[in-house]
Formats: structure tokens, C-alpha cells, sequence
């Protein structure tokens, strides 16, 4: 899975995820990334997410919408996104199984992941570009 | 006047020894495109920029999404993609998408020419077909090499992706 979250000159906010699924997926097997609220969140004033991952748990738990209810109710983006990724690894007992970028009205980041590799990486009109591969980096 | 920001992912999981042989080829892709992300952020509205920069990880091969997008248990490629607009919550999707490898555009297209949000299946390739898109080729050596791997592999029952789906996915195979 792949995404991007980003904010243009006049504050607006947009997310995009694109995916293959699951490799061995059974035939029109569909997970979270076509689901708004799920695998795509963006509202204008509060945050952008895309999330990438094991679909089946994050269409259920609704992560980019969880996101965008804790950024709402006062918790900066990277304290949410780090909350979604624990609750989602209490939740079902799996590590390995989310990765979360966001961003919201202000252009502040927020990445958080329960995996050993997240493929990331920003640029922005101050900073960038950084990328990096494994969750450690 | 807000700041100009732009974040990507290339998906999570859990760590394979071919990451670092594919590593070059993944920075590369990253760095690409941020770039042709921010180039439409500079000149356009988030929504270009998003759309450009899943666009040309899509591009790549070398990401689970587009050309690169895994294979499903009958070796096929079904593609899935959303975006969505903060501005006023517009939002489109399509989901098991085989015509075209680009479906970040064509769930840019259901949100922007059709009166739905969703598109699934036929009917999401009819309308990457009507509306010329760029057909998908044949998923690459290196997709076909992992599919026959990962099959040898569910058949000695070591495939940890998969749960439940040994009872019902032997019945897709005839013998």
C-alpha cells in the first residue's frame, strides 16, 4: 500500500491511498484503503491521514477517522496517531499490523507505525526531502 | 497563507531480506515522488499533490500498489484507491480494479465526473477504459517469482497472512 497526505498555500488538506491488498488474497478481497474513514481521512481544519497495513483490522477499527475525532477533541497529531497504532495493537493482539501518516491544519506531521518496516518520507516549503525505510530510522 | 506540506508512505509491515536489496529502488521511488508531488503542490491544490505523488508510486513496480500490486490467490492484480478532499469532504474510490495500473487517477475521476463515491470491479474498469486510462500490463518476473513462492508455501501450511482461507481457497482450484 501506498499514500500521501498533504496541505496547499490555502490550508487545504487532502489524503490519497492506493493498494494490490493482501499477496494470496482471495479474489475480490477488498481491506481498508477504498474506505473513508478507514484506509483515507481529510477535513479541512483538522487532519489529512492515510493508513497502510493489515486492511481487514484497520477497516474495522476505523483508524483515520479515530484520528481525526482525537485531533478534534484537542490531542496534536503525533499524540494521535501514536494513540490509534496502541489501541489498534491492544485491540487485536497484533504488532505488525498498522502504519499511520497525518497531518493537520497547522502542517504538523504525525507518523506512527506497530511495524519493523515503514516506508515514509515529507518534504515541505521549510524542510525536505527526508525519507527513510525501516520504523527505527 | 498556510505552510506547504507534503507526506507519503510506502506501505508498513513486517521485515523481508529483499527490502534491502531493493532498497536503492525504493529511496529512488520516494524521492521522486515527493518530487512530482510538490511540484504539483507548488502549482496546484493538495489534491494534485496527493494524486501525483500515489501516482508515481504506483508507477514504480516496486511498491504494493499499481504496477506492483500484489498478486491475489489466482495470480491476478486487483487494485484498490481512494482520495479525498478536505475542503468539502468530496471523496471517490474504486476497488478490485484489474484494467488500469493507475488507480489513484481513476478514483480522482470517480469523485470528480460521476455522481458516486465508490466504484468496484467491471464497472470501475469500464470506466478507466472509457475515459482512457492506462491499461495494466502483466504483473512482472519479480511479482510472478514471490506468487509461486508464497503458493509453495500455504501449500506446507506457512503462510501467516491467512488464518481461515485454507478451507474455502482450495475450492478456487479445480484439482
Amino acid at each position: 500500500t501506498v499514500g500521501a497526505v498533504a496541505i496547499d498555500k490555502e490550508g487545504n488538506l487532502s489524503a490519497a491511498t492506493s493498494t494490490g491488498g493482501l499477496w494470496l488474497k482471495l479474489p475480490g478481497r477488498v481491506g481498508d484503503t477504498p474506505l473513508p474513514g478507514a484506509g483515507v481521512y481529510a477535513e479541512n481544519g483538522v487532519v489529512a491521514v492515510s493508513a497502510t497495513g493489515i486492511g481487514e483490522l484497520i477497516a474495522r477499527y476505523l483508524a483515520s477517522v479515530k484520528v481525526a475525532f482525537k485531533v478534534k477533541s484537542g490531542l496534536i497529531v503525533e499524540k494521535a496517531v501514536e494513540e490509534v497504532v496502541g489501541e489498534i495493537t491492544k485491540l487485536f493482539g497484533q504488532e505488525n499490523s498498522i502504519g499511520l501518516i497525518a497531518l493537520d491544519s497547522h502542517g504538523r506531521i504525525g507518523l506512527a507505525t506497530n511495524c519493523e518496516v515503514f516506508i515514509r518520507g515529507f518534504i515541505s516549503t521549510e524542510k525536505g526531502p527526508m525519507i527513510a525505510l525501516l520504523a527505527n530510522e | 497563507m498556510s505552510k506547504e506540506v507534503l507526506v507519503i508512505h510506502g506501505g508498513a509491515g513486517r521485515y523481508r531480506q529483499s527490502l534491502q536489496e531493493e532498497r536503492k529502488e525504493i529511496e529512488k521511488t520516494l524521492r521522486g515522488a515527493l518530487e512530482d508531488g510538490f511540484k504539483a503542490l507548488k502549482s496546484g491544490s493538495s489534491l494534485d499533490a496527493v494524486e501525483e505523488a500515489v501516482k508515481a508510486m504506483e508507477a514504480s513496480g516496486i511498491l504494493n500498489a499499481g504496477k506492483g500490486a500484489a498478486l491475489n490467490l489466482l495470480g491476478e492484480q486487483e487494485r484498490d484507491a481512494s482520495v479525498m478532499f478536505g475542503k468539502n469532504l468530496s471523496f471517490g474510490a474504486v476497488a478490485s480494479v484489474k484494467y488500469t495500473w493507475n488507480a489513484v487517477t481513476l478514483a480522482r475521476r470517480v469523485m470528480e465526473k460521476t455522481d458516486h463515491v465508490f466504484l468496484v470491479g467491471s464497472g470501475a474498469d469500464k470506466l478507466a477504459e472509457i475515459l482512457g486510462l492506462d491499461p495494466a500490463g502483466k504483473p512482472s518476473n519479480r511479482l510472478q517469482e514471490r506468487y509461486v513462492e508464497l503458493i509453495k508455501m500455504v501449500g506446507e501450511k506457512d503462510y501467516e497472512l491467512w488464518r481461515k482461507n485454507f478451507e474455502v481457497a482450495k475450492h478456487f482450484f479445480s484439482d
